[in-house]
């Protein structure tokens, strides 16, 4: 695991909530708001499962910690994105909260639904650019949340050994977490 | 009309339009000088891999690309040769995250 210059994190008094909130307005129109939702719940408590932060739905997204929004091309801040597949969303360091996704890709929810064989996951990649709002910078484990590739129709939201002692480096452990639970799920999943 | 009887095949390349071009600079070795790697270089420049500071990157294959190309192996897992071998030119088409790969400060990936 590695973390942004400076090892920038949220430093806010425990137990710390940092609220999260979808933007209204730069959204894909073939998805639900409401799954749109959903997505990121999970997303979040994957995170909050293993460090002592909780994360809260915003009321006004002006006024949430963590903005999130999908956008198109040059979207003004310097990191424009550049259509279909290539970069597919970007996240900034603590405690800016911006989380960008690029609105021309196929978003999928399921892939039993969206056919299409550019269709991206969008729950692996907003568990993976929480993790860079968090702090956490890119992984070399290929298995990690946190490698940098993601290939289209592929699912990868569950967090590894790699990211979960990098952010809990920044965080400490949720006193609920148990990292025997997650030695034992990694080892299931290598064939014992 | 489709006449009957035709099969139409459509292959959809999962990869951006733009660096899709890379898989040409595949096999090319430090020295050699390929029309457009400047793109290439770009690319690395972007993910942190080259110095942003530089906007008129060369077509050639020199000693500071060579470097990028191992630390971005390095960086991804692969297989560490300083060459725009398959699974290098495979993983910089990827479909990826914006953000840089080297905002490192000291921290090294830890190896279990």
């Amino acid at each position: 695991y590695a973390y942004f210059p400076g090892r920038p994190r949220w430093d806010r008094a425990e137990p710390a909530t940092l609220s999260y909130a979808l933007s209204p307005q730069y959204t894909v129109g073939y998805l639900s708001q409401e799954d749109v939702r959903a997505v990121f719940r999970r997303s979040f408590a994957r995170w909050s499962a293993v460090i002592p932060v909780s994360f809260v739905e915003a009321v006004e997204y002006r006024k949430a910690d963590i903005r999130i929004g999908f956008y198109r091309g040059d979207h003004g801040d310097g990191q424009p994105f550049d259509g279909v597949l290539g970069v597919l969303a970007h996240a900034f360091s603590p405690e800016d909260g911006r989380v960008h996704f690029d609105a021309a890709e196929t978003w999928a929810l399921d892939f039993k639904r969206e056919k299409a064989k550019v269709a991206i996951d969008l729950e692996s990649v907003a568990t993976h650019e929480i993790g860079h709002v968090l702090g956490l910078g890119h992984s070399s484990v290929r298995e990690a949340v946190m490698y940098p590739r993601v290939n289209p129709r592929t699912r990868k939201v569950d967090l590894r050994i790699d990211d979960v002692e990098g952010v809990q480096a920044l965080y400490g452990s949720n006193p609920n977490f148990r990292l025997s639970s997650l030695l034992e799920s990694e080892s299931e999943n290598n064939g014992g | 009309r489709t006449a009957p009887g035709t099969v139409t095949v459509v292959t959809v390349d999962a990869r951006n339009s733009t660096w899709r071009d890379f898989s040409r600079f595949q096999d090319a070795g430090k020295g050699t000088q390929v029309d457009g790697m400047s793109e290439l270089k770009r690319y690395f420049s972007r993910f942190g891999y080259l110095p942003a500071a530089v906007s008129d990157f060369t077509d050639v294959f020199d000693d500071d690309f060579e470097s990028a190309v191992v630390a971005f192996q390095t960086n991804l897992g692969l297989d560490v040769t300083g060459e725009l071998n398959a699974e290098t030119i495979s993983a910089v088409m990827s479909p990826r995250c914006g953000v840089g790969d080297t905002p490192v400060d000291g921290a090294q990936p830890l190896r279990r």
